[in-house]
């Protein structure tokens, strides 16, 4: 489902947003690829990961609690994928 | 999730440098402890090398430190990273050295996010079991409690198997405090409606009087937003807990925390000198809860929501025989039940007289 600015309520969160999912969810490229990959996840299904493994509801929207966990301190290791 | 793990047990580990935020020799602890918690449990043993490459190499840094591939990102966000085990960075844990290390829970415990970088170090990736370790969310947790979960322990032990010489071969289990322990004491206590819950450090137990049955819980089986060594607890008259840490409160009403909370004890009427409370009960009977701090108590109406004047007052004036810190109370049937180290005092607020002195873990069918 794409995200609509509408749901971001400043370019702040939007960049947290982004930076979080891109450190976090973004899912690393396979070695063995051979050309590009035509289909990159989405912001919204990015979310819907994150929030799902924190629990949250699942909504693909930067909603309050999503915003809440995402400015929690933490760990800098990916949650997905290959972490190395 | 693991990862492939080292091919070998012995493992070196190097400290590179070091955060002025602590002395170098609690840094050294930090990361020895950190160490130990995954050894306690697993075949490894980590041996400290001082020059050349370790294993396992610690370093403080901030933005882009060296040739580390990942950055960080100044005070808070990323406090720390390392990578999975294998040669160049495999292994290596990276600490933000923007952030403020301490030994204790201001700031951040280097003890418990050193041992959570060092789970991916040896090949665990992140968990979504908020009371694991390698949850990826820092959360402070009292360091004379063992921090691995149910959840590390299998992950790792998969990886390397468990501890060659652990006495009964089960995989270790955190230690939950033994309810019949002479040595027991408790943080809080509270009712919750016909139960009685007893809380120490991250676990609860669940009393019911009429029929003597016990239950042990991790408090964050119910309430994952709460913080473990919660100093007090009281249910009031609209059937909800309080709970009290330090100059924090959270209301909570069933399993929900309501929203906008924690907050400031201020915000209930105490002074800004009171920093936490050591005990509180309300009294079903008066609708009044007492909250108790050192010698003194002060009085809180929880009809008109206000503290009453006239408060603190030293608690012996009006509760004869109770002379000392009170560590935890609750009503029960009418009387209120007042604990101090070993001891546990019942106490009849009409006649304002201690009835008996009873063992601390009476409620426990010791």
């Amino acid at each position: 489902l794409p995200v609509h600015p509408e749901n971001y309520n400043n370019e702040e969160d939007e960049k947290l947003v982004e930076d979080y999912l891109n450190k976090f969810y973004a899912v690393e490229p396979d070695p063995n690829q051979l050309g590009w990959k035509i289909n990159a996840e989405s912001t919204a299904e990015k979310l819907q990961k994150m929030q799902k493994f924190f629990g949250l509801k699942v909504t693909g929207k930067p909603d309050s609690e999503t915003l809440e966990m995402m400015k929690k301190p933490r760990c800098g290791v990916p949650d997905v994928g290959l972490y190395g | 999730v693991t990862l492939p793990g080292w091919k070998k047990t012995k493992l070196t580990y190097r400290i590179v440098n070091y955060t002025p935020d602590m002395s170098k020799e609690d840094v050294d602890n930090a990361i020895q402890k950190a160490l130990k918690v995954w050894s306690t449990v697993t075949p490894l043993i980590f041996t400290r090398i001082h020059e050349g490459i370790a294993d396992i190499m610690i370093a403080f840094g901030t933005k882009a430190h060296g040739h580390c591939p990942r950055y960080f990102d100044g005070p808070l966000g990323v406090l720390a990273h390392a990578f999975p085990p294998g040669n160049g960075f495999g292994g290596d844990a990276h600490f933000d050295e923007d952030e403020d290390w301490t030994t204790g829970s201001a700031g951040f415990n280097l003890f418990l996010v050193a041992a959570h970088e060092f789970g991916h170090a040896l090949g665990l990736s992140h968990s979504n079991d908020q009371r694991a370790l390698m949850f990826p969310n820092y959360a402070y947790v009292s360091p004379s409690e063992f921090p691995l979960s149910p959840d590390d322990i299998s992950g790792v032990q998969s990886i390397y198997g468990s501890q060659p010489n652990a006495p009964d071969k089960r995989p270790a289990t955190p230690t939950s405090p033994k309810t019949c322990d002479s040595q027991m004491s408790f943080d809080a206590i509270t009712t919750l409606r016909r139960e009685v819950i007893f809380l120490k450090g991250r676990h609860l137990w669940r009393v019911y009087p009429d029929n003597s049955q016990v239950e042990l819980e991790l408090i964050s089986t119910f309430w994952p937003n709460l913080p473990s060594s919660i100093q007090a607890a009281y249910e009031n008259t609209k059937d909800q807990i309080l709970f009290f840490k330090g100059n924090k409160f959270w209301v909570i009403s069933g399993y929900q925390v309501l929203p906008g909370y924690p907050k400031n004890i201020s915000t209930l009427g105490f002074p800004k000198g009171v920093k936490k409370i050591d005990a509180a009960v309300c009294n079903k009977n008066t609708g009044k809860t007492d909250f108790f701090v050192g010698d003194k108590y002060w009085r809180y109406d929880e009809n008109s929501q206000s503290m009453e004047t006239g408060y603190p007052r030293r608690t012996v004036d009006d509760f004869p025989g109770i002379r000392q810190k009170v560590d935890a109370v609750f009503q029960q049937k009418g009387f209120f039940y007042f604990f101090h180290g070993s001891k546990q005092w019942e106490f009849d607020p009409t006649t304002k007289k201690v009835i008996r002195e009873i063992k601390r873990n009476s409620w426990f069918n010791c």
